[in-house]
């Protein structure tokens, strides 16, 4: 459960989308 | 090596000369050419044209070129440095560049408010960052009741936006950010550090030795 006291942009940091890393997984 | 370089750049639209990228950025000439070997793979994993399209670095991402997502979609948008709706070379090593550990914090900083200014105004606005919340909850399959999501922003905002208008300007987004440095995690690529060990196929290709020597 994500609790109310916790900052947004934590959250949005943990999107797939921005893991760039990814890229370098063949 | 002109030869080289002239059937490169047929091959390759926009691709720029390594020692020049290695100069404007925290890339060796060596990596820049490893960054190539990746380029060329992702570049011609749909349309072999030398271009990075929206599809192909959804692929590369998600191993899925089907694979919406809005986050995926503004990294491109900020690769896409010229606005041609494809990343050439030199968008992928200069983008890229921003993520390599050497890279002052100050760039990252910079690139990460730009990220979250979906809408490009300047600030990051409340309706932006509810918006990317609620597709960050869809992409993870997180359920949250709106009042959590609403809590969270008011929570966020408080801490971020000093001034209380509503908005983060780039220097609430600075002070923020060096209060809470985990922020900045995805904006660092430990693989940018060892890239050639992870692409040791452009040792075949490269042109380092011609130049170094």
């Amino acid at each position: 459960s994500v609790p109310a006291t916790m900052n947004a942009f934590e959250l949005i940091s943990t999107s797939q989308g921005l893991n760039l890393g990814s890229l370098f997984e063949k | 090596m002109g030869r080289f370089q002239s059937k490169v750049t047929r091959q390759y639209p926009g691709h720029e000369v390594p020692i020049v990228l290695s100069s404007e950025t925290a890339f060796s000439v060596g990596e820049v050419e490893a960054l190539f070997e990746l380029f060329k793979s992702i570049s011609g994993s749909v349309i072999d044209d030398g271009l990075i399209n929206k599809e192909e670095f959804q692929l590369a991402l998600f191993k899925n070129r089907k694979k919406e997502n809005i986050f995926a979609n503004r990294i491109f948008d900020l690769f896409d440095a010229k606005k041609k709706g494809v990343i050439d070379f030199g968008d992928f090593v200069r983008a890229l560049n921003v993520f390599h550990p050497n890279v002052s914090q100050e760039d990252k900083i910079d690139f990460a408010f730009r990220l979250y200014d979906m809408d490009g105004t300047g600030f990051i606005e409340r309706n932006e960052v509810k918006q990317m919340l609620i597709a960050l909850l869809c992409e993870s399959e997180m359920k949250l009741a709106d009042e959590t999501i609403e809590a969270i922003l008011d929570k966020t905002f408080l801490d971020a936006d000093m001034n209380q208008d509503g908005k983060i300007d780039i220097s609430e987004w600075k002070n923020f950010v060096s209060r809470n440095p985990s922020l900045l995690k995805i904006m660092t690529l430990p693989y940018l550090r060892d890239i050639t060990t992870t692409f040791p196929s452009f040792i075949f290709h490269s042109e380092v030795d011609e130049i170094a020597t």
